[in-house]
C-alpha cells in the first residue's frame, strides 16, 4: 500500500520581520507561535489547538488562508514521519 | 589480539571487567582492544569539556552513572517543550534507547555503579524527541539546539529499516543540518554521529536512510567480537567507520546504562555504535577543539583500520585507503585519533563541484548494464568550485520504475573505484522510483575528482513483471566535495611558514632573490646599480636589501650575521624609531613594543597573551581562558572562577555560584532549585528538603517528616513498603515488602497483610490455590523435610498441611 501521509495540528512557517510579526500573523490566523525552529532564522513554529491533532487529510479552514498571507513566505502543514529506533 | 592490558587501568565498576571491547579483562583468553581506548585514556584524554547530546527519548539524568556528567545546557525536551529530557516510564521501559546510548558516552568512572563511558568526563545531555510524532520541526529543532555550546550530536535512530522504505531529513531538518555545520561551534561545525540501519536481515540498504547517507553525518556500522559481520548489519557506501556491538548469542555483547538506574548487557545492534564514535570523537576533541566538522570525518578516514573485520570487499582506493561497505574505513582507532588530533592542522576549505547529466531519459532494460558517463575536469575552471582532492562524492538521480526494490546501482570513480550505491532491495515494491534521491559515497575519498565518471545501473526482476514498462534513467546528477589543494600536503606550507616566523631570514624573502640572476661577478667590485627602496642615503654595494649601507627604515640583524634593509620588523622583532633597528622581542612574544616581558602585544603559537601584564604566559591564570584563535587569556564570565574555551563554559564557579552544566547560576538556598528559564530560585515541591526541579519527583533530600519512597518523598510509607534506615541518609526510606505482602514490620518474613489472591501463614504470603489436595501422608513428608522452612518450598503445601494440624 503507498504510504499515507498524517497530517498534524502543528504548522512550519517562514516570516521575516521577526518574533514580534510572527506572534501578529499566528494570532491573525488563530495559532499559537511556539517559537523559533531551533537555529534557523525566520523560521517558526505554529500550532493550532482547534485542528485535529491527527488527520489523514491537510484540513481546510480560515486557519489555511495563512498560505495566501503575503508577509508569509512558506508555510508546511506537518506530517508525521515514521521514525524507528535502531 | 593486542597486548593484556588490565593492568594498566582498573575501576571498580562492577561491569567493567566485562567491558571486553575496552581492556583485555582476562590473561588466559582472547581480548578485542583494537578500539585503543585505554590508550587514548592512557595519553590523558577522557572527554574533559566536551559536551555530547544523545537525540533520542530522554535521558534518565539521575542515573548514578550519568548524574555527575549531565548537563541540563545541552538537553531539552522537544516533546514536551520543557527543559527535562527524563523519559517517560511505562511498564514496558519503551523509552530506555537514549539513556543506553548516553552511558556509552559519558558513564562515570571508578564510581562502583555500572560502566565506564568512552568519555568519562564527557559532559552529556540528551535532547527527548522520539516519544511523540516526528515531524520535520521536530527534527529540525532538536539537531538545532545549542550549536554553539552542544559540540556533538549522536542519533541512533530513522526511517524503518524494513527492506522497502526510502526516506531521509525534509527540507527544514536539512537546513538544520547544513546550519550546523557552517555556524555550529562558533563556526568550526556541528558533528551529527549517526547509526547505520539495523535491516540487514530484511536487506535493507542504508543509502535509503537519508540521515546516514548525508555528508554532514558521520555513519558509523557495527561489527561483532570476532569481526563477522552482525545479522542486522546493512551494507553501504555512504559508511565510514565501525565499532564492536553485539552479535550472535555466542558473542560478547556491550554493557551500558539502563532505564530505572540499572545496567544492561542486552543486544545493542547499530544504535550502540553511534555514542561510541562519539565518544572517541570526544577525546578527539579534548586533544584539539579548533578541530573542523570535516576534519573529524578526515581523522576518522586517516586512522579507522580494517583490523581483523572480515568482509569480502575490502579493497584499497587509488588514494591508498582500504574501504569496505560493511565497515567503511574499518574499526576507529581511539588513540590514533587523538595522536592524530593533537598535531591535526585544519583541512583546506570545502569546494563543491557539480556537473548535470544531459536531459536524454534512457531506458533501463531487464537484466542488462545501463552505463551513464559525465566527464568532470573537477571544475578547474573556477578557482571556487574547484576540486581536486575528493572527500564525499553525491550522485542525484532521477529514475522511474516499476519496482524500485529490483535496481542495483554503482558509480566508478576515474581512478577505478567502484561503489555500490545501491543493492537490490527484495522487500522493496514501490513503483514510486527514485525522485531526485542523493546517493553518497566516500570511497573514493583522498582521489583525483577529474575525468570521466560512470553510473552503472541493472535491474534484474526479481519477480513477474509487465515487459512493457521499462524503468528510465531521467537525468543524473554528480556532485563532487572535496579540496582544491592536498589536504594534508597544503600543510607544509604552514609548517614552513611558523618556522619562518621563529628564526626570521631575510633570504627567504622571494623577492630579494629576483635580480640575483642579473648579477655579474665583476659588479662585486665597484657596484653602480639601482639600490634597494630600502636603502638609506648612503647608497648601496649591490642590488639585495642587504647591499645596503644604511637603512630608510630599520635594519634587522647585525653586520656579522647579515644586516638587511626592511620597512617594519618581522614578527618577533620591534621597531626602535631611533635606532633605526628592529630589535628582538622577549622570548615567547611575537609582536611587542619593546624588549621586556611585559611589552608584548601577541604571543606565538602555543602562548598565549595576559592582557593585564601584555606577557605571554603558557598556562592562563584562573578567572581566564585559554583563547586559541586570538592566541590569548581572556576573562571568564564574571560568575565563573574557572572556564575553558570560551567565557561562559565554566568548570568552577564564585562564592554563592554553583555549576548547572557549564553555566553558574546563584546558589540557592536548602528548599529551592534555579530555575534556568526564569534564572531565579524557585521553591521546591514541599515534601524535598532539596531537589532539582518543582516537582515531587524531583527531591534530592527529603524534607523533615517524609520518607522516601522510590524516586518521591511520603509522609509515610505506602502499602507494600515498611520504613527503614538509609546508609548515609539523614531521614528514612520506605522499602519493599516481601513480595505479595501489602504491610510488614520489617525485612524478611514479617508480612501482616497479603495482596488479593495470598493468604498470610507463618507471616509470609502464600498462594490459595496451592495443593488443596494434600493428604496426611503428604503432609508428614512436607513436614519431615521441613519444607515450609525453605524459602523456595514455601508455596509447597505449607498453608494446607498447616491448616490440617
Amino acid at each position: 500500500l503507498p504510504s499515507q501521509n498524517v497530517y498534524t495540528n502543528h504548522w512550519a512557517v517562514r516570516i521575516s520581520g521577526g518574533r514580534e510579526e510572527a506572534d501578529k500573523l499566528a494570532s491573525k490566523y488563530g495559532y499559537i507561535n511556539l517559537g523559533q525552529i531551533g537555529s534557523l532564522e525566520d523560521h517558526y513554529h505554529f500550532h493550532h489547538s482547534k485542528v485535529v491533532r491527527r488527520s489523514a487529510f491537510s484540513t481546510r479552514g480560515t486557519h489555511s488562508f495563512i498560505h495566501m498571507d503575503p508577509k508569509v513566505d512558506w508555510v508546511q502543514q506537518q506530517v508525521v514521519k515514521a521514525r524507528v529506533k535502531r | 589480539h593486542t597486548r593484556n592490558d588490565l593492568n594498566f587501568v582498573h575501576f571498580n565498576d562492577p561491569k567493567w571487567s566485562g567491558m571486553w571491547y575496552i581492556h583485555c579483562g582476562d590473561r588466559s583468553s582472547r581480548c578485542r582492544s583494537e578500539m585503543n581506548i585505554l590508550a587514548a585514556w592512557q595519553r590523558g584524554y577522557t572527554g574533559k569539556n566536551v559536551v555530547v547530546t544523545i537525540l533520542d527519548d530522554g535521558i534518565e539524568r539521575n542515573h548514578p552513572d550519568l548524574a555527575q556528567n549531565y548537563d541540563q545546557l545541552a538537553s531539552y525536551d522537544v516533546n514536551g517543550n520543557d527543559h527535562d529530557p527524563t523519559p517517560r516510564y511505562d511498564s514496558s521501559n519503551e523509552n530506555k534507547h537514549g539513556t543506553r546510548c548516553a552511558g556509552e558516552v559519558a558513564a562515570v568512572a571508578n564510581n562502583s555503579h555500572c560502566i565506564v563511558g568512552i568519555a568519562y568526563n564527557a559532559r552529556i545531555g540528551g535532547i527527548r524527541m522520539l516519544d511523540g510524532d516526528v515531524t520535520d520541526v521536530v527534527e529540525a529543532k532538536s539537531l538545532g539546539i545549542r550549536p554553539d555550546y552542544i559540540d556533538i550530536y549522536s542519533a541512533s535512530w530513522g526511517p524503518d529499516d524494513d527492506g522497502k522504505t526510502v526516506d531521509g531529513p525534509g527540507p527544514l531538518a536539512k537546513q538544520a543540518f547544513e546550519q550546523g555545520i557552517k555556524k555550529g561551534r562558533k563556526g568550526l561545525g556541528s558533528i551529527f554521529v549517526w547509526a547505520s540501519g539495523n535491516g540487514g536481515r530484511e536487506g535493507d540498504h542504508c543509502s535509503c536512510d537519508g540521515y546516514t547517507n548525508s555528508i554532514y553525518t558521520i555513519s558509523v556500522s557495527s561489527t561483532t567480537e570476532n569481526g563477522n559481520k552482525p545479522w542486522y548489519l546493512e551494507v553501504c557506501s555512504s559508511t565510514l567507520a565501525t565499532t564492536y556491538s553485539s552479535g550472535e548469542f555466542y558473542d560478547r555483547k556491550i554493557v551500558t546504562t539502563d532505564l530505572r538506574q540499572r545496567c544492561t548487557d542486552g543486544h545493542t545492534g547499530t544504535s550502540v555504535s553511534a555514542p561510541m564514535v562519539a565518544g572517541v570523537i570526544a577525546l578527539a576533541l579534548e586533544a584539539n577543539p579548533l578541530i573542523t566538522w570535516r576534519d573529524v570525518q578526515h581523522l576518522l578516514v586517516k586512522t579507522s583500520r580494517p583490523a581483523h573485520l572480515k568482509a569480502n570487499d575490502w579493497k584499497t582506493n587509488a588514494a591508498g585507503h582500504k574501504v569496505s561497505h560493511l565497515y567503511g574505513f574499518g574499526l576507529v582507532d581511539a588513540e590514533a585519533m587523538v595522536v592524530e588530533a593533537k598535531k591535526w592542522r585544519s583541512v583546506p576549505s570545502q569546494h563543491t563541484c557539480t556537473r548535470i547529466s544531459d536531459r536524454r531519459t534512457r531506458y533501463i532494460r531487464p537484466d542488462q548494464y545501463l552505463n551513464a558517463s559525465i566527464s568532470s575536469s573537477g571544475c578547474a575552471e573556477q578557482a571556487d568550485q574547484s576540486v581536486v582532492y575528493l572527500e564525499h562524492v553525491v550522485v542525484r538521480v532521477l529514475i522511474v520504475h516499476p519496482r524500485r526494490g529490483d535496481l542495483q546501482i554503482n558509480l566508478i570513480s576515474p581512478s577505478g573505484t567502484r561503489s555500490q550505491l545501491l543493492a537490490k532491495r527484495l522487500l522493496d515494491n514501490s513503483n514510486e522510483g527514485f525522485r531526485n534521491w542523493e546517493f553518497m559515497t566516500v570511497h573514493c575519498w583522498g582521489e583525483k575528482a577529474e575525468g570521466q565518471w560512470t553510473l552503472e545501473i541493472f535491474d534484474s526482476p526479481s519477480q513477474h513483471r509487465n515487459p512493457e514498462v521499462l524503468g528510465k534513467l531521467k537525468e543524473w546528477t554528480l556532485i563532487l566535495h572535496g579540496t582544491a589543494v592536498h589536504p594534508y600536503h597544503s600543510h607544509t606550507s604552514h609548517h614552513s611558514r611558523s618556522r619562518m616566523l621563529e628564526i626570521p631570514s631575510p633570504s627567504r624573502d622571494p623577492k630579494a632573490h629576483e635580480p640575483q640572476q642579473e648579477i655579474t661577478e665583476e659588479e662585486e667590485e665597484e657596484y653602480d646599480g639601482p639600490c634597494r627602496t630600502e636603502c638609506g642615503d648612503q647608497g648601496c654595494d649591490g642590488p639585495n636589501a642587504d647591499h645596503c649601507l644604511n637603512c630608510v627604515h630599520f635594519s634587522l640583524r647585525s653586520a656579522k650575521t647579515g644586516r638587511t634593509c626592511v620597512s617594519q620588523c618581522p614578527l618577533g622583532y620591534y621597531g626602535d624609531v631611533e635606532a633605526r633597528r628592529c630589535r628582538r622581542c622577549f622570548r615567547g612574544c611575537e609582536t611587542c613594543v619593546g624588549r621586556a616581558s611585559n611589552q608584548c602585544l601577541s604571543c606565538r603559537r602555543g602562548l598565549y597573551l595576559h592582557a593585564d601584564h601584555s606577557s605571554c604566559v603558557n598556562e592562563c591564570a584562573t578567572g581566564y581562558f585559554a583563547d586559541d584563535v586570538q592566541r590569548q587569556c581572556a576573562k571568564c564570565h564574571e560568575n565563573c572562577l574557572k572556564c575553558v574555551r570560551d567565557s561562559d563554559r565554566c568548570t568552577a564557579c564564585n562564592d554563592g555560584y554553583s555549576l548547572a552544566g557549564m553555566t553558574c547560576v546563584p546558589e540557592c538556598a536548602d528548599g529551592t532549585f534555579f530555575n534556568l528559564e526564569e534564572m531565579k530560585c524557585i521553591i521546591c515541591h514541599h515534601s524535598c528538603a532539596t531537589c532539582t526541579g518543582p516537582g515531587k519527583e524531583e527531591c534530592i533530600q527529603c524534607a523533615k517528616d517524609f520518607l522516601q519512597q522510590e524516586w518521591k518523598c511520603v509522609p509515610a510509607c505506602t502499602e507494600g513498603y515498611y520504613p527503614g534506615e538509609a546508609a548515609g541518609l539523614p531521614q528514612k526510606m520506605c522499602r519493599k515488602c516481601e513480595e505479595n505482602c501489602l504491610s510488614c514490620q520489617g525485612p524478611g518474613v514479617t508480612c501482616s497483610r497479603c495482596r488479593e489472591g495470598y493468604n498470610l501463614v507463618s507471616r509470609t504470603c502464600i498462594a490459595n490455590a496451592t495443593c488443596n489436595n494434600a493428604d496426611e501422608v503428604f503432609c508428614e513428608m512436607v513436614k519431615s523435610n521441613r519444607l515450609c522452612e525453605k524459602k523456595l518450598f514455601r508455596q509447597f503445601c505449607c498453608r494446607t498441611c498447616l491448616m490440617t494440624g
